[in-house]
């Protein structure tokens, strides 16, 4: 596997905040969880409206499912599994040499 | 040759650089491969000029790819421009008018070590890979490390932030080498692309107020035409607009330090896809996406070769 499988599990996850209160409560999130920001580029850029999409990785995701859920904000799962995204857009020639 | 490198793959910085030496020996009378200085990991930064000879001055246009690590299409793009500038250079009169009165410098790959390591170790790095004593975390955010309103709004001070600016501006070897550059030559240079992903956007300044540019009409007519063209290979739509209002606001960026350098047309561009795939752009997708994005950068490239 490439990178070692060490993304197996990973999500990214898209949640676009529709108050202040959202925004606030997401931020805290995202600095709780350490996660990865796709975008906007930095938490600071996140304010009602923003499209956020954030990596996840897969001992966090269940974790930071349930905050978003107990904070009634709503999410959408871009990308369920990473590592399976990254084996897929690339083709056998380019994952063998690679390897 | 040219047809036997695959343009539709993405290729490790070895074989970029090895890809670069080769034009530089086979197409001599169109490119010429020079460094303009060390990354911080010691490696060279390339930068191919594309264009006929002349004994005179030529106006010229600078592009860069790759200034964010993980942003893989940047680099694919900009070796897709190559490409196709010495493929259709006899056989299309447009690309032919583009290389005969401008000069291109492309940077292929502006973050070399970020994307080495990105390659190597994680997918999903975006700063360079810099390191300073005092703190744990490595690298600077190389889009935020300009000298133009420096760690302002949308920059962060703390290392371990992806949008960190930096201990000062231009502390990255990459940033002061290619600034360096673009400053000796800002009398020449019509204009600045930069090479981003993913939100399919052209942006233009100012990233770090919410302001008009002065010269607003010619730089907005001109993003608008790119947009259209970019739509017409596919149907893919491409917002554009001020950084500020159309992305968010960000303070240190590399488009916003060319414009106020003195570069007219200053660009950014966002390439596809807005998060189906994100940063993992299936290679199927290359073709299509620097396609299309060479139709807005011929656009653009045309626009400034007829005065505003």
């Amino acid at each position: 596997y490439l990178y070692n499988n060490r993304y197996a599990g990973d999500k990214v996850i898209r949640l676009i905040p529709e108050t202040k209160r959202e925004a606030h409560v997401l931020k805290d999130i995202y600095h709780q969880f350490k996660v990865d920001l796709w975008q906007p580029s930095g938490i600071s850029s996140i304010s009602e409206g923003t499209v956020t999409d954030v990596h996840v990785s897969r001992n966090s995701s269940q974790n930071l499912l349930t905050s978003l859920q107990q904070a009634n904000i709503q999410y959408e799962i871009l990308i369920s599994d990473l590592q399976e995204a990254l084996e897929k857009g690339n083709s056998w020639r380019s994952n063998r040499n690679r390897r | 040759s040219l047809g036997d490198y695959s343009y539709e793959v993405y290729h490790s910085l070895e074989e970029i650089q090895n890809w670069m030496h080769h034009l530089n020996k086979t197409h001599s009378g169109l490119i010429h491969m020079f460094s303009i200085g060390k990354s911080y990991e010691g490696r060279s930064l390339f930068i191919l000029k594309l264009g006929k000879r002349s004994r005179h001055h030529k106006r010229a246009v600078w592009i860069d790819c790759g200034i964010h690590a993980r942003e893989w299409i940047g680099p694919a793009f900009c070796q897709w421009f190559v490409k196709e500038a010495l493929q259709t250079y006899r056989s299309d009169p447009a690309m032919r008018r583009m290389l005969n009165h401008l000069y291109f410098y492309i940077m292929p790959v502006f973050n070399v070590d970020g994307y080495h390591f990105s390659w190597t170790s994680d997918r999903f790095w975006r700063k360079t890979r810099s390191r300073n004593s005092r703190f744990r975390c490595h690298g600077v955010d190389a889009n935020r490390n300009w000298k133009v309103k420096w760690c302002d709004e949308g920059a962060s001070l703390y290392p371990c932030d992806d949008t960190y600016c930096g201990p000062f501006p231009e502390s990255e070897p990459e940033v002061k080498a290619v600034a360096h550059f673009l400053r000796k030559r800002r009398k020449y240079i019509s204009a600045y692309l930069s090479f981003h992903a993913y939100a399919q956007m052209l942006l233009y300044p100012y990233s770090y107020k919410y302001a008009t540019i002065p010269n607003f009409s010619c730089v907005e007519s001109a993003a608008y035409d790119a947009v259209n063209a970019l739509q017409s290979a596919y149907g893919v739509r491409y917002r554009y607009g001020p950084a500020s209002s159309t992305l968010y606001v960000s303070s240190g960026s590399s488009m916003d330090w060319a414009y106020k350098t003195g570069i007219p047309y200053a660009f950014a561009f966002e390439l596809r896809d807005t998060g189906h795939f994100g940063f993992l752009l299936p290679e199927s997708l290359i073709k299509p996406t620097c396609m299309e994005t060479m139709l807005a950068v011929k656009n653009i490239t045309l626009h400034l070769l007829k005065k505003c």
